[in-house]
C-alpha cells in the first residue's frame, strides 16, 4: 500500500525578492 | 541592540519543490525559466517584474550574511538587503545565482551560479492601482 502524500505547492512570486524602494513622504 | 538572528531559510529553494505558476502550471524550482516569471507577471493584476542590477556585494555585520546593493527599476533606485550568502536570486537569461553558490546547492541541491557584480535579477513591486 502507497499512503497518500501530501506535496506541498509554492506560488511562484515566493521565489522573487520584493525590492520596491521606500517610498519618501 | 543584539544581533538580530539570520532569517530563516525558506523551503521552497529546495530541488524538486513544486511551483505554481500564475496561469496553474506546475514546475519544479530548477526548471524555472526567465519566460515563466515574465509570463506569470503579465497574468498578476498586482505584481509587477522590475529589473534589479547588482551594483554592489560586500560582507554582512555577521558570517553567513553578505549585504547585497541593487538598482531597482526604470529609475535605479538603491536598495540593500541582507541575506544569507546562500540565498539564491534569479538572474534574467541564467537562472539561479547566489553569493555562495557551493553553498547553495549543498543546502539546496540546487543548481547555482555564482552572483556578481552587474547581473540583472528578477524582482517584484506591487503594480500602481489606478
Amino acid at each position: 500500500n502507497v499512503e497518500p502524500r501530501s506535496v506541498a505547492v509554492f506560488p511562484w512570486h515566493s521565489l522573487v525578492p520584493f525590492l520596491a524602494p521606500s517610498q519618501p513622504d | 541592540s543584539p544581533a538580530a538572528p539570520p532569517p530563516a531559510l525558506p523551503p521552497y529553494f529546495t530541488k524538486g519543490s513544486i511551483i505554481q505558476l500564475a496561469d496553474g502550471e506546475l514546475k519544479k524550482v530548477e526548471e524555472l525559466r526567465t519566460e515563466d516569471f515574465i509570463q506569470s507577471a503579465e497574468i498578476s493584476s498586482d505584481l509587477k517584474i522590475d529589473s534589479s542590477t547588482v551594483e554592489r556585494i560586500e560582507d554582512g555585520p555577521r558570517p553567513g550574511i553578505a549585504l547585497i546593493q541593487f538598482a531597482v527599476g526604470e529609475h535605479r533606485a538603491q536598495v540593500s538587503v541582507e541575506v544569507r550568502v546562500e540565498y539564491p536570486f534569479f538572474v534574467f537569461g541564467q537562472g539561479w545565482s547566489s553569493c555562495c553558490p557551493d553553498r547553495t546547492s549543498q543546502l539546496f541541491d540546487l543548481p547555482c551560479s555564482k552572483l556578481s557584480v552587474g547581473d540583472v535579477c528578477i524582482s517584484l513591486t506591487l503594480r500602481e492601482l489606478k
